[in-house]
């Protein structure tokens, strides 16, 4: 699974995510990757884009409960999707990566491992695997 | 109102015990795509645009599980899907079920842009496909040897390949491959651990 959130300089986010699914799957599987709420999100306050066990994903509405603690436990994008991870995910695994209206970027793993990539205005940049 | 700001990513859940040199080979594919997005926003490009453009570079390369390099089926073939959402109006396109459209994260944008729905799958997705005249390519396109491999280990351990949440035991893992979870009592929505196996 592949995924990119962006905020632009006028604070405009954006998500999208696309995957090939889970090697030996049942022909006809959808998993969270294609869901909205799931595995992508985007609102006036963030972008988020989900990866990893798909049914735990699709189960705890991950993208969306990013947005959602932001907007109603008023949590910032870090706490937001630090708090989903642990919380919603049951025994599940996933990783995800997101950025907020006001140029943050944050992302969060349970998994072995994520492949990810952030960059900021102020010439932040980080590409990382593990931990 | 803060500046820009981007995030890529390439799949969770990894081989702990991936060589060196494919990680190499991921981190510059992850570094490539956060240059084409920031040349991008550099460049004024909205947010919407920006991730159609990136992840559309991510599913053409064949490092991760999208678009060319996807993960197969029981049956070995590919069956790719996507989304795509705009945060000011919340509007949003989703495909599943995608054997033929070289990018599938175009063709969900397409959905959102030109169709009065918000998902479109399997045949009467590839249709639309068709009328929108997205580039469209044999289903041998996607496979690749490296996962034709990795279907057999999957196969041999009667796995679902997941991601690797625990390091695989007796199948040697290959990079970024796969590998029989062990068996440790430990359940995922309801069903034995041993089912789902490291990706």
């Amino acid at each position: 699974t592949v995924g990119c959130v962006v905020v632009d300089s006028q604070g405009r986010c954006a998500a999208a995510t696309s995957t090939g699914g889970l090697m030996n799957k049942m022909t006809g599987r959808i998993g969270d990757s294609p869901l909205i709420g799931s595995g992508t999100y985007a609102c006036n306050l963030c972008g988020v884009s989900c990866t990893g066990e798909g049914e735990a994903i699709i189960r705890g509405t991950l993208a969306r409960d990013v947005a959602a603690v932001m907007e109603y436990k008023g949590l910032g994008l870090q706490e937001a999707v630090d708090y989903v991870v642990r919380e919603r995910l049951d025994e599940g695994k996933a990783g995800m990566i997101a950025v907020s209206n006001n140029g943050e970027v944050a992302y969060g793993f349970n998994t072995t491992g994520m492949f990810r990539g952030c960059a900021t205005d102020d010439g932040f940049m980080e590409v990382g695997i593990w931990e | 109102m803060g500046g820009w700001a981007i995030a890529v990513h390439g799949g969770a859940g990894v081989d702990p015990n991936l060589p060196t040199q494919r990680q190499e080979e991921a981190k510059q594919l992850l570094t490539r795509c956060l240059n084409l997005g920031i040349s991008a926003l550099r460049s004024s490009l909205s947010a919407i645009d920006v991730v159609e453009l990136v992840v559309r570079e991510l599913e053409s390369d064949p490092l991760f599980n999208s678009g060319r390099g996807s993960a197969l089926t029981e049956k070995g073939t590919v069956e790719m899907e996507a989304s795509i959402m705009d945060g000011p109006k919340r509007r949003c396109g989703a495909v599943s079920g995608l054997t033929t459209v070289k990018n599938p994260v175009s063709l969900a944008r397409l959905v959102m842009d030109k169709s009065p729905h918000s998902y479109l799958a399997f045949s009467g997705a590839e249709e639309f496909a068709r009328q929108q005249g997205v580039e469209m390519v044999d289903n041998e396109y996607f496979v690749t040897e490296e996962n034709l491999g990795m279907l057999k280990l999957a196969k041999e351990a009667n796995a679902i390949v997941f991601d690797y949440r625990i390091p695989a035991l007796g199948l040697e893992t290959c990079s970024a491959g796969a590998g029989a979870a062990i068996d440790n009592g430990l359940q995922m929505n309801g069903l034995p651990i041993s089912i789902y196996a490291p990706e």
